[in-house]
């Protein structure tokens, strides 16, 4: 979950 | 998803369709059998436009998209990292290969050896990263690259004589949406929890930091109502 939230952005 | 956040995109977004129109504005002129002042005036000088920086964030977005096809995370951060992926790569190609637009590319100017950039980036992503995976230091190295992929664009800008204000407002706007970024990252540090990425929050104030005398210069031409001019 860390790791998604981490590169959710552009 | 924040409002500083969508703004920063939405920033981001317009400096490559100002780029994009750059470009369309320096082909149609081509077309005419008699150029107007205008088009004779872009065909001769330089477009101000550093190719360097160009391939640079080609290759910034190239390794920080790797997960596009693997890891869904909305259809706005697929089609918006399409855009970018092919945007820079189409800007890269016209200026190398389109037989108008690379005309208005000045390569004597345009002589910074971005290679000393992204070595050190990649050496630097080979330490200072938030996990030792092939993805992760690719990613961090798009990071450390993105932070400094501006400077032959603003090198070349203090060589360039008169830089028009498409070239200027796309710097700008380059500069800006990483700013707006950076108040994303307070506002999601506050209301989200455990979210810290100092690789993220450092390379991004290195970033803006680096368009600060841009961003003195751009904003006093406006306010004396000069050209812009950068000091060589």
């Amino acid at each position: 979950e860390e790791c998604f939230h981490a590169k959710d952005e552009l | 998803m924040n409002i500083f956040r969508l703004a920063g995109d939405m920033t981001h977004l317009m400096s490559v369709l100002v780029l994009l129109l750059k470009i369309h504005t320096i082909k149609s002129c081509a077309g005419k059998s008699y150029p107007c002042s205008l088009c004779f005036i872009l065909l001769e000088s330089s477009s101000g436009i550093s190719l360097k920086t160009q391939e640079l964030y080609a290759l910034v977005f190239a390794t920080r998209y790797l997960d596009i096809f693997t890891d869904f995370i909305s259809v706005y951060n697929t089609i918006m990292k399409l855009i970018f992926l092919g945007s820079s790569f189409s800007i890269v190609w016209y200026i190398r290969r389109h037989k108008i637009v690379r005309r208005s590319y000045d390569k004597d100017q345009d002589t910074f050896r971005h290679f000393f950039l992204v070595l050190p980036c990649l050496l630097l992503a080979l330490i200072i990263n938030e996990k030792f995976t092939f993805k992760e230091v690719l990613w961090t190295f798009s990071l450390y690259l993105e932070a400094v992929a501006i400077l032959p664009q603003l090198i070349l800008l203090q060589r360039t004589r008169n830089i028009d204000n498409l070239t200027g407002q796309y710097v700008f706007l380059l500069g800006a949406y990483r700013a707006l970024y950076i108040l994303n990252w307070i506002y999601r540090y506050f209301t989200e929890p455990h979210y810290v990425h100092w690789i993220t929050w450092i390379s991004g104030l290195v970033q803006t930091l680096l368009y600060a005398d841009f961003f003195y210069y751009y904003f006093s031409s406006l306010k004396n109502n000069v050209k812009l001019k950068l000091p060589a």
